[in-house]
């Protein structure tokens, strides 16, 4: 795992989210989304005491979440289908923005030879937003390389004790359940 | 630069989606160093993109030439050491096939500012 230059981080145990009511996709639509993204959430919120809370007004969330496509006023433009999938910024930030262009698929619906799995993308880029740069580790969430018709959504010992070092434990998390992260942690 | 959060227009934006835009560099498998073969300036703009190749000090990554040179060498070595393939400096099927593939769009500079230097073998 790696951080982005000068360990940027949230200093808050409760971050909130919302979605762009302007730059959205048609299709999947708007609940499917969210389900996606509640549970990608789901995920860090299980191992770092922070939780994560949907909020309707998009200027004052913490996380801002939209989909754009081509030059969208960042200096980061989106190039089509394939390519680049998604990018988010480091903490403070909050913004994260995927590629409108792309075939995004929610059901493991992967008909499509350009199908690009959004759950993976979102728990990926979620990283980002906690400030988690990209793995070496090709198992991991945080390896920035996602084919298409792939899910990864599972965060491997990697992602796990990246985000650890940065927030501390859930005080519910069971390191026992997750022996790999256990035995690599006793390794310092 | 302070940038606005989005843009606030609510126009309708249609998206034209034809071809798939993800780079190919499958005819660059095997090109040796020293090589002048058109696309290599395309690797370097991707490269460059994600932070592995600096420009070229004229201030515009368009004028990457398509020698395969020693910058462009190192590069791909330390392309391969953050991807975790065997670090050879070479253009293979492997490391193609990753340039090739879609991916985040976060540059890779954090990890290259780990601090580490690689050589090819």
């Amino acid at each position: 795992y790696t951080y982005f230059g000068g360990k940027p981080k949230w200093n808050r145990d409760t971050l909130t989210y919302a979605f762009s009511e302007t730059h959205k996709l048609d299709y999947p639509t708007s609940d499917d989304v969210k389900t996606v993204f509640r549970r990608a959430f789901g995920r860090w919120a299980s191992v770092i005491p922070v939780s994560f809370k949907e909020v309707d007004d998009y200027t004052t969330a913490n996380l801002k979440i939209g989909f754009f496509a081509g030059d969208h006023g960042d200096g980061k433009p989106f190039d089509g289908v394939l390519g680049t999938l998604a990018h988010a910024f480091a903490p403070k930030n909050g913004r994260v923005h995927f590629d409108a262009a792309e075939t995004w698929v929610v059901n493991d619906d992967f008909g499509s030879k350009v199908a690009v799995d959004l759950e993976s993308v979102a728990t990926h880029e979620i990283g980002h937003l906690l400030g988690l740069g990209h793995s070496s580790r090709e198992s991991a969430v945080m390896y920035p390389i996602l084919p298409p018709r792939t899910k990864k959504v599972d965060l491997t010992v990697d992602d796990v004790a990246g985000v650890l070092r940065l927030y501390g434990p859930n005080p519910e998390l069971r390191l026992d359940s997750l022996a790999e992260l256990k035995d690599s942690l006793r390794n310092g | 630069r302070n940038l606005p959060d989005e843009y606030t227009t609510k126009a309708t934006q249609t998206i034209k989606v034809s071809n798939a835009t993800r780079h190919d560099f499958s005819r660059l498998v095997d090109v040796q160093l020293g090589s002048h073969v058109s696309g290599v300036s395309e690797l370097k703009r991707y490269l460059h993109r994600f932070g592995y190749v600096k420009d070229d000090g004229s201030g515009s990554s368009k004028n990457f030439s398509d020698v395969f040179d020693g910058r462009l060498e190192s590069a791909i070595s330390l392309f391969q050491q953050n991807l975790g393939l065997p670090i050879t400096g070479r253009l293979d099927t492997s490391t193609v096939t990753l340039m090739s593939s879609p991916r985040c769009g976060v540059s890779d500079t954090h990890m290259i500012n780990n601090g580490m230097h690689v050589t090819a073998r």
